[in-house]
């Protein structure tokens, strides 16, 4: 028996909102510690990592470790059917072919269950090394996708150049150039405005947009992103889920002019 | 002009 009961069910929507672009289908791997996701998405250029730690949910119990294949299109249409303030159960029987979310109002006053079949999926798991990145940049998430958004009018490709003095975001096309440059914060009034630079060498990578872009949705999840390069290695985005876990995309960068 | 390697060239498959 399997059964995940999140208060916030907002948070799953949001998760789902951040996934579903990328992923087509993926599988949630439910044990006795949390879920795990793990899914690139159809070309392998980019992968998705999800992790929600039992302690999240106010109710958690797995019995037997279980994977469960779900259409994310499928899924998707189910919690849009849970209102941002429904707290979400998940459950499903071992072995099982299905899984029911239900779906209780803050009061109780309307409990919905919507019953989604799983699907078998041979995915590809990767194993990635543990890393310790030449530089790792935290900022405002917001801040994130309104870069990723204005330098995407420009090209196909977003420079990412991290230096002691700080990030510098650039991209180049038909139209002619962009630069943004953030600098470290010196103080600022909430943690979550700042931009925060540790860097142990200077790096200076290439990404995808459409990539870059599909990450942003994540947005929502948290105030802050964090961002990991090292030369030559793919990029680590990573927005932390409150309490609960977080959501890592990793990015091979491009390579050539 | 650039190209785009995939994931599987950096991590290997478990």
């Amino acid at each position: 028996m399997f059964e995940a009961r999140l208060v916030q069910g907002a948070l799953l929507k949001k998760v789902m909102e951040a996934i579903k672009e990328l992923l087509n289908e993926a599988s949630f791997d439910c044990a006795h510690s949390g879920i795990l996701l793990q899914a690139m998405d159809n070309s392998h250029v980019s992968l998705v990592s999800l992790n929600l730690r039992r302690e999240g949910f106010d109710k958690y119990r797995c019995d037997r470790n279980l994977v469960m294949g779900m259409n994310l299109s499928s899924m998707s249409k189910i919690l849009k059917c849970a209102s941002n303030d429904d707290i979400i159960t998940m459950k499903a029987q071992d072995n099982a072919d299905t899984v029911t979310f239900v779906f209780e109002s803050p009061k109780q006053e309307k409990i919905s269950d919507y019953e989604m079949k799983l699907t078998n999926l041979d995915q590809d798991h990767l194993g990635i090394p543990e890393t310790e990145y030449s530089c790792v940049i935290k900022l405002p998430s917001a801040e994130f996708a309104r870069i990723c958004r204005d330098l995407s009018q420009f090209g196909e490709s977003i420079v990412i150049s991290c230096t002691k003095e700080g990030v510098k975001f650039s991209a180049a096309g038909d139209i002619g150039t962009a630069n943004i440059k953030l600098a470290q914060t010196a103080t600022v009034d909430k943690e979550e405005d700042a931009v925060m630079v540790d860097m142990q060498e200077p790096v200076t990578l290439t990404f995808a947009c459409k990539y870059l872009n599909m990450f942003t949705k994540a947005t929502p999840l948290s105030p802050q992103v964090c961002l990991s390069m090292s030369p030559d290695v793919p990029l680590v985005v990573e927005y932390k889920i409150e309490d609960i876990g977080h959501i890592r995309y990793y990015l091979a960068p491009r390579i050539g002019d | 002009a650039s190209t785009q390697p995939t994931l599987n060239d950096y991590f290997k498959s478990k």
